[in-house]
């Protein structure tokens, strides 16, 4: 057998020790090796690359620690959009989904447009159309609803409309996200 | 923003990304993870790359796939196109966030610019290896 790995990331940004608490930190490790763990079985098992990351990414999706499927970052109106794109290094062949809001995994859906459909993205209600066709799972837009990330939007538009003079990015909390691109 | 890239048995290359975007977006605006060639791409030939970052500047830098360029043609390695284009390219535009990318031999690169990037790999050795902050 060859030599197989896999890597990941779970985003970067403003992540340094002093906006991290022990607890924080031990929770991201945790989550973070489970993923590695879950996707590298595939591949010992003689699985694939493409299955290796999508279990890896799924496992990621499902977490509320990162901005991906549960636990997304909110738009302006409140909702949470995703967006996943996937490729394979054998044949070339690539797939992705942006904006979707009932899609349970995007990666999956992203997946889907490559393997099923003779495109590389869809877009919006079209992309959830496709994937309920392909019997993706379909969850209500709430399923990805996550309190922290949904203060964060309140607190970011209360900065924007000048009504937070307390000055909420110097608090810890918001040195975590990604760079201060609220992303 | 997640992703994972890997290596199988057979050889072959992928890599996949997944996000929710940026906070408060507004205008159906849509980032570098499902551009392919910016936030994600893979070939045998060269390089499985997925990024995560301030998504403008990876779609105008086609970030993903200039990692692959560079190796392909002008022969840098990994490690080399990988640093060049997140730390020198990326940086100098004042675009933030990094990449993960791996090669056909198994080589790892995992540059990014700023504070710190949750990220992490495992191979032959058998046991996770994870890192966030810049250690």
């Amino acid at each position: 057998q060859n030599k197989v790995v896999l890597v990941i990331h779970g985003g970067a940004g403003t992540i340094t020790p002093e906006n991290m608490t022990p607890e924080l930190e031990r929770v991201y490790r945790q989550k973070l090796s489970e993923a590695l763990e879950k996707g590298y079985a595939v591949l010992e098992r003689g699985g694939t690359s493409l299955q290796a990351i999508t279990t890896a990414i799924q496992i990621m999706e499902e977490s509320p620690l990162f901005n991906a499927g549960k636990g997304a970052v909110f738009t302006s109106e409140g909702r949470n959009e995703l967006d996943a794109s996937i490729m394979d290094g054998k044949t070339g062949q690539a797939g992705a989904v942006a904006g979707v809001t009932t899609i349970k995994s995007p990666i999956l859906a992203a997946q889907a447009v490559m393997q099923k459909s003779p495109h590389v993205m869809l877009s919006g209600t079209g992309a959830e159309e496709f994937a309920k066709e392909q019997g993706l799972e379909q969850v209500e837009n709430s399923y990805f609803f996550d309190q922290r990330r949904h203060d964060q939007l309140k607190r970011l538009q209360q900065l924007e409309q000048g009504k937070d003079k307390e000055g909420s990015l110097k608090d810890p909390e918001w040195g975590l996200f990604e760079g201060k691109k609220f992303g | 923003t997640v992703g994972a890239i890997a290596l199988d048995s057979q050889g072959n290359l992928a890599a996949g990304t997944s996000t929710g975007g940026m906070t408060n977006k507004r205008w159906g605006r849509v980032g570098d993870s499902p551009i392919i060639g910016a936030g994600t791409y893979a070939s045998n030939q060269s390089c499985a790359v997925s990024a995560t970052g301030h998504g403008e500047f990876f779609i105008r830098n086609v970030v993903a796939y200039d990692v692959a360029a560079r190796m392909k043609y002008q022969g840098l390695s990994l490690q080399q196109a990988a640093e060049e284009v997140v730390m020198k390219t990326l940086k100098e535009q004042g675009g933030e966030g990094g990449i993960i990318a791996l090669d056909n031999k198994g080589n790892i690169a995992m540059p990014f610019n700023t504070p710190g990037m949750y990220r992490g790999y495992m191979n032959q050795k058998g046991k996770p290896q994870v890192f966030i902050f810049q250690d």
